[in-house]
Formats: structure tokens, sequence, C-alpha cells
């Protein structure tokens, strides 16, 4: 998380909001609801109170506007620039504007004012952005379901940073306020675990992602340490435990898949007319899940793992190729059994089977080393 | 001739590249750049920091990622200050 330069924030605990006018989108009561919530997804977390008023005593002033309306900050049309809003302070302070050549919607289909409104609460109580995809202060907007919407980590410290905890208990919090996932010492200590297991592992935008049960290690060129998020944190429509999982880089895609079931997804965003089944991809009948599945930059071929053999897809003309499934063990020789997931880095394969894994150079298929599956978390 | 149409969503790209980055990461604003070796190409500079910022691989190049995410709907407020 960051805060505004010199930190600001208010002296107050019990904040007023006015809602100046209404966009057209929306019932002016599903608007209000918006920002009621809004506002409580930080009252939850923090000593704050928010209460709408009518008259000119508001800390925070809510408006609808397109284009050029009145301060430095002209908006830009539909889509780019959603809203933005003013740190702590006296006049325009706090004051939350929203992109009135938006939709404002209540539900998943662009965009969501609540979500928005949160994050720009954010910046009208002190809070700037966030680098951590998946808390609310990123700048990139991301659908999550409000229904059952959680504030991160992150964003948790961040705003008690500047407030501190909640002295009120909040009666029915429409969001928890148990933190997302505290990393405790059990989970340091998991990632560390010399017996510890993944159920798949890809390549993200640069980043490396190993996913076991409902948790996913990342570990990225850019920060240091391994950032451990719950899947639902960043994909919360998806379902958590993936069997296996690979990335096409060039199309920015990463393909996840559960049982017989698989989808394609870019960043956060959930392609369109996923899931499929993966029978789609050519699998017989007999085939009801996939173990690994990784992809050859080289030959532009997908390997999927299913017990002891591996089936070639071809991404170019996006079907499977003829001869397969052929024996693991004949191919990649070394590797004897069942490989539990697989990625590809710097032109070597990396199969991990149980606690250890196989690098694999890519090209003539050799096993050069055997290591640790964690050997990736510097532990 | 019309420029090639690859040519032409190349200028396109750095358009809006630039823009972004002006708008959010300080591009030509700062008035006294800090103490650093001199930038041969403040554009490249710029693209590395957004780059950094939305953990994308640090190349400086305008590539088809981080035209993506230059593209994506997102806060006005800059991601970097002054």
């Amino acid at each position: 998380y960051s805060t505004f330069p010199m930190s600001p924030k208010w002296k107050t605990q019990n904040l007023k909001y006015r809602i100046e006018n209404y966009t057209p989108d929306l019932a002016p009561a599903d608007t209000e609801a918006a920002i009621e919530k809004a506002f409580k997804v930080w009252s939850n977390v923090t000593p704050l109170t928010f209460t709408r008023v009518n008259g000119t005593d508001a800390d925070i002033r809510i408006s609808f506007a397109s284009g050029y309306h009145g301060d430095f900050y002209s908006f830009d049309g539909p889509g780019r620039t959603l809203a933005h809003a003013y740190p702590p302070g006296y006049g325009i302070g706090g004051d939350a504007h929203f992109d009135e050549d938006e939709t404002w919607t209540k539900d998943s289909s662009s965009y969501n004012l609540f979500l928005v409104a949160a994050h720009e609460f954010g910046h009208s109580l002190g809070l700037d952005h966030s680098k951590i995809p998946g808390s609310l202060m990123y700048p990139v907007y991301v659908y999550r379901d409000p229904r059952d919407y959680r504030l991160s980590q992150d964003d948790i410290s961040g705003i008690q940073n500047l407030y501190g905890p909640p002295t009120h208990s909040s009666t029915e919090p429409s969001v928890s306020t148990t933190p997302i996932e505290q990393t405790t010492e059990t989970s340091t200590t998991g990632m560390c675990d010399p017996h510890l297991t993944f159920d798949a592992v890809t390549t993200l935008r640069g980043e490396t992602l190993f996913f076991k049960d409902r948790y996913v290690w990342r570990k990225s060129p850019h920060f240091p340490g391994i950032e451990r998020d719950l899947v639902s944190s960043l994909w919360p429509t998806l379902p958590s435990g993936f069997d296996a999982a690979y990335e096409i880089d060039k199309k920015d895609q990463v393909f996840l898949f559960k049982g017989n079931q698989y989808w394609a997804i870019k960043g956060y965003d959930i392609q369109p007319g996923f899931p499929k089944n993966i029978h789609t991809l050519g699998f017989s009948k007999h085939v009801k899940k996939i173990d690994a599945a990784v992809y050859d930059h080289n030959t532009k071929r997908t390997y999927f793992f299913v017990d002891y053999q591996y089936w070639s897809y071809n991404e170019i003309t996006q079907s499977m190729e003829k001869g397969y499934p052929r024996k693991i063990s004949v191919d990649f020789r070394r590797v004897g059994h069942k490989v539990d997931a697989a990625f590809q880095e710097n032109g070597y394969f990396y199969f991990f089977h149980g606690a250890n894994q196989y690098e694999i150079d890519t090209k003539t298929r050799k096993v050069i080393r055997i290591m640790k599956s964690n050997v990736w978390f510097n532990c | 001739f019309p420029i090639a149409p690859e040519t032409e969503k190349e200028n396109e790209d750095l358009l809006l590249a630039k823009k972004y980055l002006q708008k959010f990461f300080n591009l030509g604003k700062e008035e006294r750049p800090a103490f650093k070796r001199k930038s041969l190409n403040p554009v490249t500079d710029k693209i590395r920091e957004m780059q950094a910022f939305y953990g994308l691989e640090v190349t400086g190049d305008l590539n088809f990622k981080t035209v993506e995410v230059m593209k994506q709907p997102r806060c006005g407020i800059p991601d970097v200050r002054q």
C-alpha cells in the first residue's frame, strides 16, 4: 500500500458525505446503497464512521460528471479513466468524482459503482495506489462479486496505518474484517516444508505461480520475497485446487484446469465462453482430469500429462497430435512416473513429482538436475 | 504511400503510452530529474517504471502486454507522486 506525500488524513473520525448529483444509469436508491456499502468497507476496519448529509458541511462530496468538470483532471469519455478522488483536506480534499460517460451498474457488467467507489473512498481517506494486484487500491479496475467483498490484507494494513483498527464492534460487517490471509508462521513454514508438493505451476506475465489447494505462492522478478494469496482473491469466480495450468505468453493467456473443465484467463480477467470441457481439446473419453500441462515455446505444442502418459496439443492447428498419448518414461527418460505440475522457464522444463522437481532441457529432453520442489522459494 | 498498418499501430500505441505516462507516471513533469545517469530517453525510463509497478517484464519496450495494461479501465489518480 502507499499513502499520499505527508500522509494526509482526517482529524475527525466521524465523517460526513454528500451525494451532489446522481447518475442516470441507476435508480437513486441503488446509487445511495452502493456508496453506503463502499464506505462500510472502510468503516468495518477502522474507527471511522460515515454519515450522509445534505448540507454544505460535508467532508466528502460525491459527484458524477463528464469531460472537464472544474478541476485539473478532465475525464476522457467511455473507458480508460473511470473516476478519481482527492486526499483528505479542505475544499476539494476528500471529494470523489465519477465519470458520467461510463455506464454505472450494480452487477458484474462494467462498471460496478460499489467497487469503484470503494477504491475512490480509499483515496478520500488518504490511501494512494497499491502495487499489489488483488488489493482494492490497485489502480486497474477488476470485477469482484460485491456480495462477499473482502479487503486484502494490504488494504487493511494501509488504512489501519492511518486510522488504527476499529474501536466500535461493527454489527453486521458487509465485509469481513478478518484479513483475507494472515501470513502465519505456519504458512511461511508451509512454503519451506521440504515435503511440499504442488497441484499446478505456471508462469503469468513474468511471475511464476505455484498453486496448492486454495492458495497460490507468487514469485516475481520485480519484488523480493514470495507472496501468498488466496486463489479466490485473484479470481473470485473460479474454484480452487487446480489440477494443471500453463501460459502461452505471446498471447498473454493462461489456461487453468480442474476436473473435466478448463478456463482461459488474461491477468485477472476470465475469457468469455469458459469454462469449457477438456474433451473439446481432443482427449479420449477415459481422460477424467489432467495432472499437469506445459507449453513449449519452441514447438508451439502444449504437453498434457495424464497418469503415466502425455499428449501433445498443436496450438497452431488447435488440435491434438496423432500418435499420442505416449509414455512419459519413453520420451522424458528418468522421469519415470506421473507429473504433478510443470512449467517452462529460460529454455528448461520443470516437472514436479511429489517433493522433487526435474529440470529438463526442452530440446534434448534430458534431465539436467533434480531438485526439491520448493527450491524457488529461497528457503 | 500510406504508412504501413503496423507502423500506424505502433504510432498509435506510442501516442497512447505517452499520454498514459504523462497522466500516471509524471512523464515530462519532473522539474529536476532525480540525480541519476542522464536519461537517453525519458519515455523508455517511464515505461520501465510503469512495467515494474505492474509486475510486467521490465524491458523499456512498448510491448503487447504493456500496451494492454495501459488500455485497461482504471482510477484517474497518478500511480507515482512528484
